[in-house]
C-alpha cells in the first residue's frame, strides 16, 4: 500500500515537470497540480491522471473563450500588436488571405514605418494575399497611415482592414504611448474601430508573455490573442496562464511560414497536444 | 523578490550555527522557484538546486551576512561561474576573409544583429562584408541591405532564386574584390527540427569554414531553450550565443539552459533595435537579473 503512495508522488513529480516544461509556468503548475490531487484519490492510473488535467485545463480554456462579435458594419478593423520578430506582419498575411478567398475586400495599413523594409514586406504578403496595401513610407507617423488606411476602406467600401504595427517592448513607455496613439487614429476616424486587437505571441517564449500579455492589455486593451510558431516544439503554455489570470479569447495559432499555416485556435487539440 | 523571500525564510536563523540540510531545503525551494519562473529549464533547475545544496551544507553562517543572504551568495557565485568566468570574444582566425554565420530560429533578431556586429567588426578596425543569405523570408535580402546602407558597409546583391551555398561562395569573392575582410552571413530563421533546413546550415558551414558560429537567441526564450540549444551546436558545434532583446523584462533564464546543454558561451547581448544596441555579455550582471 505504501508502495503505491510512492508511485504516485513520483507519477505526481513527473506529470508537474510536463506542465513546467511546456511552460505553463511553475505557479499555474502548482495549482493545476492542486486540482487534481483533490480528485487523484479517485484516480486509478496515469492516464486518468492525464485525462483530468487535461479537463482542468480546458475549463480554463474555455472559460475565457468568447465568439468573435460580428457586428455588421464595414469596415471591420483589426490592429494587430506585439514585441519584435513574434511574427505580426506574417499573421496579417495569413489572415488577409483567409479573408479574400472568403470573398472579403482587405485592405492592410502598413503602420510599421519604422523597421527597415517592413513595409516591403507587407507588400508581397499583401500582393500574396490579394489584399489592398496603404503605406506612406519609412519613417512617417504611423497613426497617420492607420487613420488613411480606415479613410481609404471606408470609401472603397472595404470589408476588412488589418492594420500593422511595429515590433516594440512592452516596457518601453514611448512606444506603449504611440500605440496608444495609433489607436485613438482609428477611432478618429471610425468611432467602434478598432474593433479587434489582437495581440500576437510567440509559443516559444516563456513566462515573460504574461508580463507582455498584461502591459499591452493595460496600455490599450487586448481584444484577442493569436499564438504564433506552434510548428516548433514549444509547447505555448504560458497561454493558459494567461488565460487564466486574465481572460483573455486566444483565437488563432500560427503553425508555419507559409500563407496558408493558420488555424483558428481548438482548445481541445491544443490540450491533447500538451499531452 | 528572492532576497526578500529568502530573508524571511531564515529570520529566525540569525547570525548562530550551521546551515543545517532543513533550513537550506526551505531556501532552495525559494531559489527553485525564482530560477523556474526565470525560465530556466526543468532539468537545469534540478541539477543546480542539487549542486548548490552539496555546497550549502553545513557551511558556518557567516558574521557578516544572514542566512539568506548567505545562500543567496552561494546561488550568485554558482551561476556567474556556470555562465562563463570571464567575457569571451568573437573567433576571428582564419585564412582572410574569415566569415561569421549567424543562425537561429525564426525572429530571433539575426539580421539586426548582424548589422550591429558589422559596426562592431568597424570599431575594432576590420572590414566588414554583409551577405544575405535568407532567401526565404519577403523582403529578407532589402532588410539586410537596407541596414548596410545605413552603415556604409558592402552588402552582398543576393537574389531569392539563388541558392544559399552558392550566394557565400559567390560573396567571398566579391568580399576578397572589395577589400573586407571578414564576412557576416545572415542565414534565415529556421525551427531546429527542420531537417532540411538544419541540413542547408551544414551545407554553408562545410563551404564556408566560418571562424564563428553564433546562435542568435530571444532572451526570452522559454523552456524550449535547450531543445533549439541542442539541435543547433550538434548540428554545427556553435562557437558561441547571442542573446537578443535583453532590453525587456525577460528573466533571460534560457541563458543559463542554453549555457549548461552546449557549454559554449555568451558572447554578446542585443540592448535594442538600434544598430548600436549590442553589448558584451557580463555573467555576473545576468545571475543577480535571472535570480530576480
Ligand atoms: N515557423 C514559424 N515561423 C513563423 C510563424 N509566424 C511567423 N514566422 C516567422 O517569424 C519571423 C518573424 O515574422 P514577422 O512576421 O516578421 O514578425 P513581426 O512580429 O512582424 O516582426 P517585427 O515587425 O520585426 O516585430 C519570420 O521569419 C516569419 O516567417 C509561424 O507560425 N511558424
Ligand atoms: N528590442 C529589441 N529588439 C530587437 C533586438 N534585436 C532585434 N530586435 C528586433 O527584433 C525583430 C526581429 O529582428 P530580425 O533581425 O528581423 O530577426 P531575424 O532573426 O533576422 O528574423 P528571421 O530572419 O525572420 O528569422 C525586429 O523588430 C528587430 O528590430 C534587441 O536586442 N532588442
Ligand atoms: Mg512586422
Ligand atoms: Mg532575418
Amino acid at each position: 500500500f505504501t508502495g503505491k503512495r510512492e508511485i504516485n508522488n513520483d507519477l505526481l513529480e513527473e506529470l508537474e515537470e510536463h506542465l513546467i516544461t511546456s511552460d505553463i509556468g511553475v505557479q499555474t503548475s502548482m495549482e493545476l497540480m492542486r486540482r487534481i490531487s483533490k480528485k487523484a484519490s479517485k484516480i486509478s492510473g496515469i492516464e486518468q491522471l492525464k485525462e483530468a488535467l487535461k479537463e482542468e485545463i480546458l475549463s480554463i480554456l474555455d472559460a475565457s473563450s468568447s465568439p468573435v462579435e460580428e457586428h455588421g458594419t464595414k469596415p471591420h478593423v483589426i490592429m494587430v500588436l506585439g514585441v519584435n520578430g513574434v511574427g505580426k506582419t506574417t499573421t496579417i498575411g495569413k489572415l488577409a488571405a483567409r479573408s479574400v478567398l472568403e470573398g472579403k475586400k482587405v485592405l492592410i495599413a502598413a503602420a510599421d514605418t519604422f523597421r527597415a523594409a517592413a513595409i516591403d514586406q507587407l507588400r508581397i504578403w499583401a500582393d500574396r494575399a490579394g489584399a489592398e496595401i496603404v503605406t506612406h513610407g519609412e519613417r512617417t507617423d504611423p497613426a497617420a497611415v492607420a487613420y488613411d488606411g480606415i479613410e481609404a476602406a471606408i470609401a472603397r467600401g472595404t470589408d476588412i482592414v488589418l492594420v500593422d504595427t511595429a515590433g516594440r517592448l512592452h516596457t518601453k513607455v514611448n512606444l506603449m504611448e504611440e500605440l496608444k496613439k495609433i489607436k485613438r487614429a482609428i477611432s478618429k476616424k471610425l468611432p467602434d474601430a478598432p474593433h479587434e486587437i489582437l495581440l500576437v505571441l510567440d509559443a516559444t517564449t516563456g513566462q515573460n508573455a504574461l508580463s507582455q500579455a498584461k502591459l499591452f492589455h493595460e496600455a490599450i486593451g487586448v481584444t484577442g490573442i493569436a499564438l504564433t510558431k506552434l510548428d516548433g516544439t514549444a509547447k505555448g503554455g504560458i497561454v493558459i496562464s494567461i488565460c487564466s489570470h486574465m481572460k483573455i479569447p486566444l483565437r488563432y495559432i500560427g503553425i508555419g511560414e507559409k500563407i496558408e499555416d493558420l488555424q483558428d485556435f481548438d482548445p481541445t487539440q491544443f490540450v491533447n497536444a500538451l499531452f | 523578490n528572492l532576497s526578500d523571500k529568502l530573508n524571511s525564510v531564515f529570520k529566525k536563523l540569525k547570525g548562530h550555527g550551521k546551515l543545517t540540510e532543513k533550513n537550506i531545503e526551505e531556501g532552495l525551494r525559494e531559489v527553485r522557484m525564482a530560477l523556474l519562473e526565470a525560465d530556466v529549464h526543468y532539468a537545469v533547475v534540478k541539477k543546480f538546486i542539487n549542486d548548490i545544496k552539496q555546497r550549502a551544507l553545513g557551511q558556518e553562517v557567516m558574521a557578516s551576512l544572514t542566512p539568506g543572504q548567505q545562500i543567496i551568495k552561494i546561488v550568485n557565485d554558482e551561476l556567474t561561474k556556470l555562465m562563463g568566468s570571464r567575457h569571451e570574444d568573437l573567433s576571428l582566425s582564419g585564412p582572410l576573409p574569415i566569415s561569421i554565420m549567424l543562425v537561429g530560429l525564426q525572429g530571433s533578431g539575426k539580421t539586426t544583429t548582424a548589422g550591429k556586429l558589422s559596426i562592431f567588426l568597424k570599431k575594432t578596425g576590420r572590414k566588414p562584408y554583409l551577405v544575405p543569405v535568407d532567401v526565404y523570408r519577403p523582403a529578407a535580402i532589402d532588410q539586410l541591405r537596407k541596414l548596410g546602407d545605413q552603415l556604409s558597409v558592402p552588402v552582398f546583391p543576393s537574389n531569392p532564386e539563388m541558392d544559399p551555398v552558392r550566394i557565400c561562395r559567390e560573396a567571398r569573392i566579391a568580399a576578397q574584390k572589395e577589400g573586407c575582410d571578414t564576412l557576416l552571413l545572415d542565414t534565415a530563421g529556421r525551427l531546429h527540427i527542420d531537417e532540411a533546413l538544419m541540413a542547408e546550415l551544414c551545407r554553408i558551414r562545410d563551404e564556408m569554414q566560418p571562424s564563428d558560429i553564433l546562435l542568435v537567441a530571444d532572451a526570452m526564450t522559454g523552456q524550449d531553450a535547450v531543445n533549439i540549444a541542442k539541435s543547433f551546436d550538434s548540428a554545427l558545434d556553435i562557437g558561441g550565443v547571442i542573446l537578443t532583446k535583453m532590453d525587456g523584462d525577460a528573466r533571460g533564464g534560457a541563458a543559463i539552459s542554453i549555457k549548461t546543454i552546449t557549454d559554449k558561451p555568451i558572447k554578446f547581448i542585443g540592448v535594442g533595435e538600434k544598430l548600436n544596441d549590442l553589448e558584451s555579455f557580463h555573467p555576473d550582471r545576468m545571475s543577480s537579473r535571472i535570480l530576480g
